[in-house]
């Protein structure tokens, strides 16, 4: 239950990241 | 085709494998286009700070855990998700400083790969747990197959609850209409062929204990019923083990 809990931590992270470079990078298209 | 092997695993890591491929088309237009990338630094943190997390709670669970698979396989994976934030780190240090910066990109694209791989092997470790319960009732069915006596049908039995109800639970988790199906086949073999196993024992058992005619041949029909279960079990294990990855080579 911790490790999906953490995984699932990591995959939310892991999409905000993305997400910003990606919109950073649609902004200034 | 399902890209991740259960709904669970898929649940959580789908969206992300979505966003990396966006950017990746997006890097590849940046490489003709140049747009730039900002200061990644916060967000590559909060990413470091639930990768700190995520190995800190699994070296927990390595420790305490007596599954073997999960002791053996979770370490590999928590060094891939702690190299690819290394990645990420370098790629948010390079940005900062050189917002075209290409190579950043390839270790932005690089890390959060990894990350999502790395996570994927980590929750792929926890699916063994089925395997352990039928390479028990496997155990148990070796036992049986040595004892001239009933008593110890009934420990298989309760091993074959367990096993079937897990089995059931997996099959429903699973992504792959094909594994499902080989699943609910084998088990539902292993479920026709338990009867058959008990009246097997029970008439080699009284044959043998009143020295009665037909020994050998109850005791044939004993060992082909034991062999036919056993191979649907290794048939259960493997379909168990079988991943998207899995899926060529098994073809």
């Amino acid at each position: 239950e911790q490790i999906l809990e953490a995984a699932k931590s990591i995959a939310a992270a892991t999409s905000a990241l993305v997400k910003s470079a990606s919109a950073a990078q649609r902004e200034l298209v | 085709m399902p890209v991740f092997h259960t709904k669970t695993i898929e649940s959580i890591l789908e969206p992300v494998a979505q966003q990396i491929s966006h950017l990746v088309i997006m890097h590849e237009e940046g490489e003709v286009d140049g747009k730039a990338i900002p200061d990644l630094t916060v967000p590559v943190a909060a990413v470091q700070a639930a990768v700190s997390n995520l190995v800190r709670v699994g070296k927990e669970t390595v420790q305490t855990t007596e599954d073997q698979v999960m002791k053996r396989d979770m370490p590999p994976a928590f060094i891939k998700v702690e190299n690819s934030c290394s990645k990420l780190v370098q790629a948010a240090q390079m940005l900062k400083a050189d917002p075209y910066s290409v190579p950043a990109r390839d270790y932005l694209i690089d890390g959060s790969r990894g990350i999502l791989s790395g996570t994927s092997d980590l929750l792929l470790t926890f699916d063994e747990a089925e395997v352990q319960t039928c390479l028990c009732v496997q155990g148990q069915l070796h036992f049986l197959e040595q004892a001239n006596e009933f008593s110890p049908f009934f420990s298989l039995s309760s091993g074959m609850t367990k096993m079937s109800k897990m089995i059931e639970e997996r099959q429903q988790e699973l992504t792959h209409q094909e594994h499902r199906q080989m699943l609910i086949s084998s088990m539902n073999t292993v479920k026709e062929l338990l009867p058959v196993l008990i009246s097997a024992i029970k008439i080699f058992v009284t044959t043998k204990s009143s020295h009665g005619a037909g020994v050998e041949e109850a005791e044939r029909n004993r060992r082909f019923t034991f062999e036919k279960m056993s191979a649907e079990i290794n048939e259960i294990i493997r379909v168990l083990q079988l991943t998207t990855w899995d899926e060529d080579a098994w073809a």
